[in-house]
C-alpha cells in the first residue's frame, strides 16, 4: 500500500493519538 | 472554618462558565456541561483535584493499562497550555474544540504541525520523524529494519519536504495534508458530535435553566 511509505499515515496510527478512547465507556 | 456552599462544579479549579466556554467553541452550552461529566471521571481517576494529570490522561486513553506513550504524552503537552503538568476543564474544552467535526481544516493542520513538531522548533524535522516512528514500531508488532525506516523517510520528506533542506515547515505541512487529507483523521472526532448523548447525566448537573437549544 502507499500508505506503508508514508511515515506520517504510519505514525497516525498509534493508539496514542486516539482519543477517541476518551469517548468510548 | 467557614462555611460555603459551594457546588461541586465550583470546587473544580479550573472550572469555567459553560456558557462563557460555548461562546468561544463549536460546542453548545449543553455540549460543554456533558464534557465536563467525561472531564470529572477522568479528573478523578487517581488524584479527584479537579485536573487532569498525565496518568489520568494515559489511564482514560489505554483504558487502564498504565502504559507510557510519546504520542499521549505529545497530546497531553498540547492540552496543557498553561504549561502546568496538569489539564484543566477549559484546557480541556478549547483542546477538544479542534477535534470538532465543524472547525476548519486550517486550526486542525495547525494542531497536527505542532503535534509532530515535537521540539517546538517551528519544523518537523527528519531526526524527529525517525524518533516517532521507532516509538510506533515500540508499541506495535510490526518489526522493520533501520534499512527500510531510512527508505520510508526518504519517501515522506521527498513527498513533503518540497525545498529539500531536510526538515517540513508549516507551508510545506499545509501542502502536503491537503495531498493528502487522511493524514487528518486522527484530528477529527465524531464522538464531539453526540456528547449530549454519551453523557445525558449532565442534566441532573446542569446549572444553566434553558438547555435546549
Amino acid at each position: 500500500r502507499p500508505e506503508s511509505m508514508n511515515a506520517f499515515a504510519l505514525i497516525s496510527r498509534s493508539q496514542g493519538f486516539n482519543l477517541g478512547n476518551l469517548f468510548e465507556k | 472554618m467557614g462555611c460555603f456552599a459551594s457546588t461541586a462544579k465550583r470546587q473544580h479549579p479550573g472550572y469555567e462558565d459553560p456558557v462563557r466556554l460555548a461562546s468561544q467553541t463549536a460546542f453548545s452550552v449543553s455540549e460543554v456541561e456533558a464534557l465536563f461529566e467525561l472531564f470529572k471521571n477522568i479528573s478523578g481517576s487517581v488524584i479527584d483535584d479537579g485536573l487532569i494529570n498525565k496518568e489520568e490522561f494515559q489511564l482514560a486513553l489505554f483504558k487502564n493499562q498504565r502504559k507510557e506513550n510519546l504520542f499521549a504524552n505529545r497530546i497531553f503537552d498540547l492540552f496543557d497550555v498553561k504549561k502546568r503538568g496538569v489539564i484543566d476543564f477549559g484546557d480541556f474544552v478549547r483542546a477538544l474544540n479542534v477535534f470538532h467535526p465543524n472547525i476548519p481544516m486550517e486550526e486542525k493542520n495547525d494542531f497536527s504541525f505542532k503535534l509532530y513538531d515535537m521540539d517546538g522548533t517551528g519544523f518537523i524535522e527528519r531526526k524527529e520523524v525517525k524518533q516517532m516512528l521507532i516509538a510506533l514500531l515500540g508499541e506495535s508488532e510490526m518489526r522493520l529494519s533501520d534499512e527500510i525506516i531510512e527508505t520510508i523517510l526518504d519517501k515522506t520528506f521527498s513527498d513533503a519536504d518540497a525545498n529539500q533542506d531536510g526538515k517540513i515547515d508549516r507551508a510545506e505541512w499545509e501542502s502536503f495534508v491537503t495531498r493528502n487529507p487522511s493524514l487528518m483523521k486522527i484530528m477529527t472526532l465524531p464522538y464531539l458530535k453526540d456528547i449530549t448523548t454519551t453523557f445525558p447525566s449532565f442534566v441532573f448537573n446542569s446549572e444553566v435553566d434553558d438547555l435546549v437549544t
